[in-house]
């Protein structure tokens, strides 16, 4: 389940923006 | 230079590209119980973001379901209820089938983006959180 989440939350972190 | 806060309430799009606009709405929505929205919102972005590769596949496949089971499948969810029934029987077809495409969460995510465009955007720039910060 874990991993799971971490996939899902890598996904969205992916489409944020970068720290200008 | 205009200040980051002022921009945000140009337009959503303005407010998704910053990232404390992102965490003060996702603050704002988090108490209005709808934060669900917006992760689901750039969940779609980062699913179609997936470069096509090998790698990448079995990715998709694992994503496509997560995000389906998480956000759509569950009816009373707050995503599942501002989607149309036949975009989400479409999302089931693909994912239920390996129909596994980039632009599979697109209508999906058009339609959340629509409701907070019309409904917790506007909110958000009348909201005591938004107000503070300025």
């Amino acid at each position: 389940i874990d991993s799971e989440d971490d996939l899902l939350q890598e996904c969205i972190s992916s489409a944020m923006p970068k720290k200008k | 230079p205009t200040p980051p806060y002022l921009k945000w309430a140009e337009s959503l799009h303005s407010l998704l590209d910053d990232q404390d606009g992102i965490q003060l709405f996702r603050t704002f929505l988090k108490q209005e119980e709808c934060a669900d929205m917006l992760d689901f919102w750039f969940a779609c972005s980062g699913f179609r973001k997936l470069e096509a590769n090998e790698i990448n596949e079995e990715k998709k496949v694992k994503l496509s379901k997560l995000i389906y089971k998480k956000y759509i499948l569950d009816n009373n969810g707050i995503v599942s209820r501002q989607i149309k029934p036949a975009t989400k029987s479409f999302i089931r077809d693909c994912v239920m089938k390996l129909h596994i495409d980039p632009a599979m969460f697109d209508q999906a995510q058009t339609e959340i983006q629509t409701m907070m465009e019309e409904n917790t955007y506007p909110l958000f720039l009348k909201s005591d959180i938004y107000l503070e910060y300025t």
